[in-house]
Parts: C-alpha cells; structure tokens; sequence
C-alpha cells in the first residue's frame, strides 16, 4: 500500500487534474484507489462530478463526528472511491492547531483503511498549511506538479525544504517527484524553463511530462477523468504513462 | 485613494500578474501606487525581480517591530513602491489569531500611507485565511480574476458569499470586479465558458478580458512588468485597457 500526496504551495499547477487522472488510471490498470480531497475547495469531488456541499466528509472526521469509511462515496470512477471535501474543512486548520498530535490526525484516520486500498492518493490545497502537512506526514512519496513559470520554479525548493523537515521531525524518507505539467512544447519559452528544471531536480524530475491539452479542462467541466471523457487523447496517453511510472517506482516501497 | 484587493480562493488563475501588470499601468498614468505583497509566496515580490527573503516585509510590520512606512521599497517599477513579502508572512496566520481586532490589522498599519498614494493594490494568497480577510477588509474593491474552467466558476460564489459577510459585519460597501484572464479565444471550450460566466455574473465582469500569451510568462521570468518588457505586445494592451476602466469604474469611489 502507498500513500501519494500531491503537493505544491503554487497554486493552479494541476494538482487536482492530476489526483483525478491518475486515481483514474491506476483504478483501470485493477488497483484499488482512495482519493482523498483534502482541498477545503472541494475540487477533487467536482471533477468526478460530485456536488458535496450537503454531505459528511472530511471535516465530520477530523471533528470525530463520524468514521473515515463512513464518508466513503464508493466507485466515482472504475476502482476509485473517494473521500469528499467541503468548505466547512478550511474550519479544521483551527480546530487541529489546538489538537495533540495535530500532524498525524489524517494519518490516525487512514490507519484501519490501509488494508483496503494499493494506492491512497491526497489532493492538497495550495498552501503549506496544517491540511498540508497532515498530507505530507503520512505520504509514502510526494507527488509535485508544476507549470513552466519563473513562479513554479522558486515553489519548489521551498517545498523540498518543507518535505526535508517533516521527514526529519519523524525519521521518514519521503521522496519527491517532480512533474512538468501544462507543457506547450509549441513555445521557445516553455522548453527553456523546462530545461531549466531538468537541470535543477534531475534526481527528482519524473520522465513523463503532461502537455497543454484543453480537454483535460473539458473533461473537469463535465465531471469525468479524461479516461472516460477522451481515452484515445494526448491527456489520457500522458496520464497513463504518469500511471505506470509511479507503479515502477512505488514497486519497491 | 482606492484601496483593490486581488482576490481569489483558486489557484494559479492570475493573481500576481495582474497585480504587478495593473500597478504599472496605473504608474505609467502617472497615478502614485503601492502594491502590497500579501501572499507569502512573495511571487509579487519575485515578477518585479525582487528577491526578499533577507529584507524586512509584512511580517515585520505585523509583529510591530516595524512601521510599514520603514519596509517599503521605492519605485520598483515607474510611479509603484511595494510592501514586500517573505515566506514568514506564513506564521502570521496563527500570529493573528490571537489578536484583538485581528482582521483589522493591515487597515491599520496602511491608515498613516493612505494620502501619499492614489492606489493601494494588494495581491492576496489562494485562501480565504485570515490574510486574505485583511485585505478585503481595508478593501473599496476586490478584483477577481478568474481562468477558464469549472473550478474557477465554482470558487466564484464562494468568494461572493465571503465578501458579502466581510462587507455586512463591518457595514461595508464591497463591490466585486471579474476579470477574465489566460482568454484562449481560439478553443470553442473557452468561448462556451466565457459566455456562461458573461451570463451568471453580468453586473460584475468587466468589458476587458486578459488574452492567454506567453509573453507575460516572459515578463515575469525577468522580473519586469509587461509594459517595460514587451510594451507594444497584447498582454501589455490587454492591462492598460484594465487600468483605464478600473479608474474609470472608481473615479466615483
Ligand atoms: N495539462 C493541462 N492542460 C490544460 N489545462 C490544464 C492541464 N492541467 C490542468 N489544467 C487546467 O488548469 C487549471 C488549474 O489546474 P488544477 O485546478 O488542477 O490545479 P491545482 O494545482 O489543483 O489548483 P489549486 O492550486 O487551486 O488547487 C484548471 O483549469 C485545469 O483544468
Ligand atoms: N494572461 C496570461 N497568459 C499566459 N500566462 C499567464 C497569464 N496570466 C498569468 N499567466 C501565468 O499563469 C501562471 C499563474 O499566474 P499567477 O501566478 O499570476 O496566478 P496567481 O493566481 O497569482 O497564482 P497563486 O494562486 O499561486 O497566487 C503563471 O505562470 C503566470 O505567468
Ligand atoms: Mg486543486
Ligand atoms: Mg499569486
């Protein structure tokens, strides 16, 4: 079982079309898939479609009202059960700042679930907040999307510095992975900054870059992962091959 | 003196560029600006070429060890000073929150500058925290850009019903500006989005749309605005088009 938390402070990077599209890959390549929306905007929800604002979800967990596998929606997607967020999460930050053990509450929660699942895949708000860092603190490896701006690029050592500490406070070695996403090779501009990055984290970079394509934005809007939406398109092939370059390296955790 | 706060809840939909694009055009007008940097990404900061994670900023300022008078940077661009941030802006949060009048704080501190500028525009992170509260506080407009998707739709009435509480609870008056940013006229996706947006929100978007150009990824990666790095491009056209009706849509505030 592996725990992925896809992180990055910069906000609008692809962070939730890459939660969707890849707990949807991995739920037809047979595995079994939680995804947990830990984004207090709930996007990770509306992408599949779910409207959530009137159902128990995270923040019912996090106030002990009700257990993890009661707010379980099952099968959003082939394989794919998700866990629903709503605004009412943004009120946990201040709830769990006075709460012993406030950084393992999620991963507290996730314990009795770890049976049932290959892969557990956490869609993170754009901020290292709380809800962030209850992500990071039970992540088997952090999933990192970024677009090709100047802005992207200074995100990431602060986030490396941020995954460094958190594994040092619990003795854990939480890998990052680095992935270009909305890349437009079309333009000089993006293939320099993408250079640029390959340089920088080439031990962290992933191989797979995930191109420009409006229909993965179409297929948010009508609440599908672009496998259901558009599989024979460029953003289905880019996601499965994201799919199959994290199972090679999630083999052997 | 008109106080704009640049707001939004999603990420990456135009924030930063729009707050240093906006700030140079009203400049080049010869009206006197002050961009505030309230999102401790300090990507404000960074787009004018500023690296300040060694100078004084907000964070000094919140924790009164300094005036705000004594952290700003002068013209950092034709006619715009800046109020620099730094990744411990981070730590306000839970700084604030023990405060008296915690919401009030940055209205405060900006109360002596308010008759040295003509415009004060503050960039704001992607939350509804206590920082973004801050600065819709002080607020005689928020300007929302929005990008071209489901997720950027759906935080819209979130970001409404927060402005109408910040607004009623202090007996306020904050109108509501949408601007569409990163427009790709050429996708029939967009144009389908643009118009649903154009119909939900007639009485608030304006007539000006942001065109999607890499030139104003360039402008940013060289720490210039769009006006002194491409000045005859669209992007530089799009924003002193938005600069003309801002001051034409307050010239009654
Ligand atoms: N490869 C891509 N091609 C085109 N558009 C994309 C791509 N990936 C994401 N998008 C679009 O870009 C926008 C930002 O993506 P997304 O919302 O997934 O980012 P995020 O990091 O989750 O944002 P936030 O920081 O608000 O959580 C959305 O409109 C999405 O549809
Ligand atoms: N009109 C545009 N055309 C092309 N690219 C743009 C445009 N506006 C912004 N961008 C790029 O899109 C990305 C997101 O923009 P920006 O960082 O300004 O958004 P933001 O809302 O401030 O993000 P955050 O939520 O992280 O604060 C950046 O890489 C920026 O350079
Ligand atoms: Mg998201
Ligand atoms: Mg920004």
């Amino acid at each position: 079982m592996t725990v992925i938390a896809i992180a990055n402070q910069k906000g609008g990077c692809g962070k939730t079309t890459t939660a969707i599209n890849l707990a949807a890959c991995l739920g037809e390549m047979q595995h079994r898939i939680l995804l947990v929306d830990m984004d207090p905007q709930g996007h990770a929800s509306l992408g599949l479609g779910r409207h959530c604002e009137d159902i128990p979800g995270l923040y019912e967990v996090f106030t002990q009202d009700m257990e993890l596998g009661e707010v379980i929606l099952r099968n959003v997607a082939e394989g794919v059960d998700l866990v629903p967020a709503t605004i009412s999460l943004a009120a946990v930050e201040h709830l769990l700042a006075d709460m012993s053990r406030r950084e393992r509450q999620l991963d507290m929660h996730l314990e009795p679930l770890k049976n049932s699942y290959d892969y557990i895949i956490i869609d993170c708000p754009p901020a290292l907040s709380l809800l962030a860092f209850n992500a990071l603190r039970c992540a088997d490896m952090v999933l990192v999307p970024i677009e090709m701006s100047l802005y992207s690029l200074d995100g990431i050592e602060r986030l490396q510095e941020t995954v460094e500490l958190v594994a040092e406070k619990y003795q854990l070695d939480i890998p990052l992975a680095i992935l270009p996403t909305m890349v437009d090779y079309r333009t000089r501009f993006t293939r320099n900054v993408l250079r640029e990055i390959q340089e920088h984290f080439a031990e962290e970079i992933l191989k797979v870059c995930i191109h420009y394509t409006v229909r993965l934005k179409e297929a948010a809007w009508h609440g599908k992962p672009i496998t259901v939406y558009a599989p024979k398109t460029l953003g289905a092939a880019d996601y499965h091959r994201l799919a199959d370059e994290i199972v090679h390296r999630t083999a052997t955790v």
